[in-house]
Order: structure tokens, then C-alpha cells, then sequence
């Protein structure tokens, strides 16, 4: 898993 | 961004929406559980914590301060409202979230995509709405008798998770290097778990009866 990956689902 | 994912976040809403219109408008929350409602608060104050750093879209901002505020609505309904707090049906809704929440909090410590504080954090969150709903579940339950707003709730609630599975499938069809195990299962729990209650919804649906559930 890429570092700082961001959650674009609520 | 795709119509399945849109459509999840609006029925989402709209479920919050049903809830607080019927307490609002009959001054009761008769059915109801305070426990679920504030096992949500905690699931979206937990995830949401990127608020602040992570502006992904504004969309995504908007319905995370929409949700937070909303659910907490309905728990200073539940809790505060002179009229309100009164229909609260505290006997029945006896459910010990802590037997969630601790399992749920290990969990995310033990299975989760990077150990850092705020992963860690939504990690919970993702664990702890899988299963946010069984207060409400076992409140229903014992009451038998669903009013048709308290069962349009759990049925909306359903149906946002059905159509994040759909928006799943049609990422993973579409996008590259879209992969989220552990969305995906809990998601899946989540799911598993109103399928009962579906079955009787569409049932008194069908016969246009008042929803009774099974003993």
C-alpha cells in the first residue's frame, strides 16, 4: 500500500 | 465517481433525513435506538477526522459535515428534547455497545492498511458501521411491531449498502489498481446482516401490511 493513500469514499 | 456510489450517498441521507422527519414531526422516537444512532456519531467522527487536511472533493466534504451533523441531531432529539427523550424506549434498548465497540477497536489495531493513528482510526470506523446497526436490529426485534418510518429507516440504511457494493463491483471492473479488502468485507457483514430484516420489510410490502417481525 502506497504511503499517505487517501480514502475517497464516504 | 460513478451513479451506483452517488446514489449509495443519497439514500444514505435520505435515511438520516426519514429518521429525523419522523422524530420531528410526531415529537417521538418511539423504536429508535440512542445506542445505534450514537455508535454512528462515533463511526463518522472517527472516519472523518480528514476533514481537515484531506479535500478530496467538495462533495465528499459537504455530506461528511452533513452526516456528522444530522446524526448528532438525532441524538440531541433523543437525549435532550424535553417532549422527545420521553418516548425513548430505554428498557428494550438494553444492547452493550462496548461488546462492539472493544472487538471492533482491536481489530483495527491488529488488521489494518498502514499503523498509523488516523488508519488505525478509519479502520475502526469501517469495522464498527458493519455492525452499528444490531442495537437497532435487536430494539425492532423485541418491539415486534415496526411503525413505517422506523422500518423505511433500516430499509434505506440497506439499500445505501447494497448500491456501495454495486459501486464496488463497477470499480473494480473499471479502474486499474482499485482494490479496498477491507472495506469490501465489512461492507459485505454490513450488508449480510439487514438481509433478514429485507425479507420481512418487502413481505409486509407486498400484502401492504404493517411490518411485524418473527419472534
Amino acid at each position: 500500500e502506497e504511503d499517505g493513500e487517501e480514502h475517497d469514499e464516504l | 465517481m460513478n451513479i451506483f456510489r452517488v446514489s449509495a450517498d443519497i439514500l444514505h441521507l435520505l435515511s438520516i433525513l426519514v429518521l429525523l422527519l419522523k422524530i420531528h414531526a410526531t415529537k417521538s422516537c418511539a423504536g429508535i435506538s440512542l445506542k445505534t444512532q450514537e455508535l454512528y456519531l462515533a463511526v463518522f467522527v472517527t472516519r472523518y477526522l480528514d476533514l481537515f487536511w484531506n479535500f478530496h472533493s467538495l462533495y465528499n466534504s459537504v455530506f461528511k459535515v452533513v452526516y456528522i451533523a444530522t446524526s448528532s441531531m438525532i441524538i440531541w432529539y433523543m437525549k435532550r428534547h424535553r417532549g422527545v427523550k420521553q418516548t425513548y424506549d430505554k428498557d428494550h434498548d438494553t444492547f452493550r455497545y462496548l461488546f462492539l465497540i472493544v472487538p471492533c477497536a482491536v481489530l483495527a489495531l491488529i488488521v489494518n492498511g498502514r499503523f498509523s493513528l488516523f488508519e488505525i482510526l478509519w479502520t475502526f470506523s469501517i469495522y464498527l458501521e458493519a455492525v452499528a446497526i444490531l442495537p437497532q436490529l435487536v430494539l425492532l426485534q423485541r418491539t415486534k411491531n415496526v411503525d413505517n418510518l422506523t422500518g423505511n429507516y433500516v430499509f434505506l440504511l440497506g439499500l445505501y449498502r447494497a448500491f456501495y457494493i454495486l459501486n464496488w463491483i463497477y470499480r473494480y471492473a473499471t479502474e486499474p489498481h482499485y482494490s479496498a479488502w477491507i472495506v469490501w468485507l465489512s461492507g459485505l457483514v454490513q450488508t449480510g446482516l439487514y438481509l433478514d430484516f429485507f425479507y420481512y420489510y418487502l413481505q409486509a410490502w407486498k400484502q401492504s401490511k404493517k411490518l411485524q417481525l418473527p419472534s
